[in-house]
């Protein structure tokens, strides 16, 4: 491909072809779009992550779209929202106000491993590629593998389980990477962590029902943000902390950013509910992005407005 | 290559929390090769699973005598990540 514009958005991608437009929005947009290698995956692909940034020393605003390999959807609107941001700026008054501010920060495949292999060997593979030691199960779920709540329940000491959390904590190097990165920049003000496919937007805690301190604000945001988002194709979606909503899980990522001082934490599930699955058609990866780039839209302007 | 011939997903609906109890059971027999896509937490939301061909019968069996509500999501697994690979690839001659 010659440029990002002969990209197919509405088609999935494979790795290479993913980093390859990774490169040219870079090319493309010198002095705005750049990229940051913040690790290496177990096999040794590079972690990259895409920095939109029009000055020096910004607060950040952190996307990762991914962690689970299979989620297809999540990795191809995050491309989307990538070419979405370099277009949008100087045009859309809102975003280019956002980007004023600050910079922000988005990591399109968090599991490269794992989507490599989704792509060539097993397409349902969900964890790292990381082989367990005392057991033939490879991989680590990266959703159990932080540092908050870490062992508890709703996470498996099972290295064949779907959720093994892993020996210990920030044990895989696509989670110590983040980790790094976000202590490291000290600045990061929100942090939009994006799975799918069960239609929901969630704040912390999930390894503990004490709910967190900002839960009233937090809550009243997630209605914000997916009324923001049904407000295009009408696509229902449930919100609240994750243990009342979806299920107990510890160790999770948004609990980590959470408790680091991230106070706009939330993670994503996009669509679908009840019909494909992880195998969700191409022709529904634009409309998944489109209504998901508004509600990301809500929670990066709320964090603007109320700085902390 | 892992292939899924004959996986179906099926989206089972509890009524109570002992359907509930009785899905994370069976969600613990390893043998039969189970993936769960949403696990069961709640009557309130649906549960997704992924039941390897040679699990069907089982499955089936246990979900009918408990008397669990299921529907098949997905009939073949693989017959749709074989229309996933015709897409990609087509799209990709197109351009």
């Amino acid at each position: 491909l010659r440029s990002t514009e002969d990209y197919n958005y509405a088609n999935y991608h494979t790795l290479n072809e993913i980093n390859s437009f990774i490169d040219m929005l870079v090319q493309e947009n010198p002095g705005f779009v750049s990229k940051i290698v913040i690790g290496k995956s177990y096999e040794g692909r590079p972690l990259n992550v895409l920095k939109f940034s029009t000055g020096a020393n910004r607060p950040g605003l952190w996307i990762d779209t991914g962690i689970h390999s299979r989620e297809w959807v999540t990795q191809a609107s995050g491309t989307w929202f990538a070419k979405k941001i370099v277009t949008d700026y100087r045009r859309d008054a809102e975003l280019t106000d956002i980007l004023n501010k600050y910079d922000i920060f988005l990591e399109i495949v968090t599991n490269p491993d794992g989507f490599q292999f989704t792509h060539t060997t097993n397409r349902m593979w969900r964890k790292t590629r990381k082989p367990n030691s005392g057991s033939s199960c490879i991989g680590v779920d990266p959703n159990r593998n932080w540092d908050a709540g870490f062992g508890g329940a709703g996470a498996s000491s099972t290295p064949c389980s779907e959720t093994y959390r892993g020996p210990s904590a920030n044990s895989e190097p696509e989670v110590k990477a983040i980790v790094d990165f976000v202590k490291s920049h000290g600045k990061i003000k929100a942090f939009v962590s994006i799975h799918s496919y069960s239609q929901m937007l969630l704040y912390p805690y999930g390894y503990t029902q004490t709910p967190c301190k900002d839960q009233a604000e937090l809550h009243e945001l997630a209605r914000k943000a997916v009324t923001a988002l049904s407000s295009l194709y009408n696509t229902q979606y449930r919100f609240g902390s994750i243990i009342n909503t979806i299920y107990q899980a510890s160790g999770g990522t948004i609990d980590w950013t959470y408790n680091q001082g991230i106070k706009y934490s939330y993670t994503f599930e996009l669509r679908d509910t009840g019909r494909y699955g992880f195998i969700l058609p191409a022709n529904q990866i634009i409309p998944t992005a489109q209504e998901t780039w508004l509600a990301l839209m809500a929670i990066m302007k709320h964090t603007k407005d109320n700085p902390y | 290559k892992e292939t899924f011939e004959g996986h179906q997903v099926l989206r089972i609906t509890a009524l109570n929390e002992a359907q509930i109890n009785l899905l994370k059971e069976l969600s613990e027999n390893e043998h039969l090769g189970l993936d769960f896509w949403m696990d069961p937490v709640d009557v309130s939301l649906p549960v997704d699973v992924r039941v390897p061909f040679n699990s069907l019968q089982d499955v089936r069996a246990f979900l009918g005598y408990h008397e669990i509500h299921y529907e098949i999501m997905i009939q073949d697994l693989q017959d749709l990540i074989n229309e996933e690979q015709r897409e990609i690839l087509q799209s990709k001659a197109l351009q």
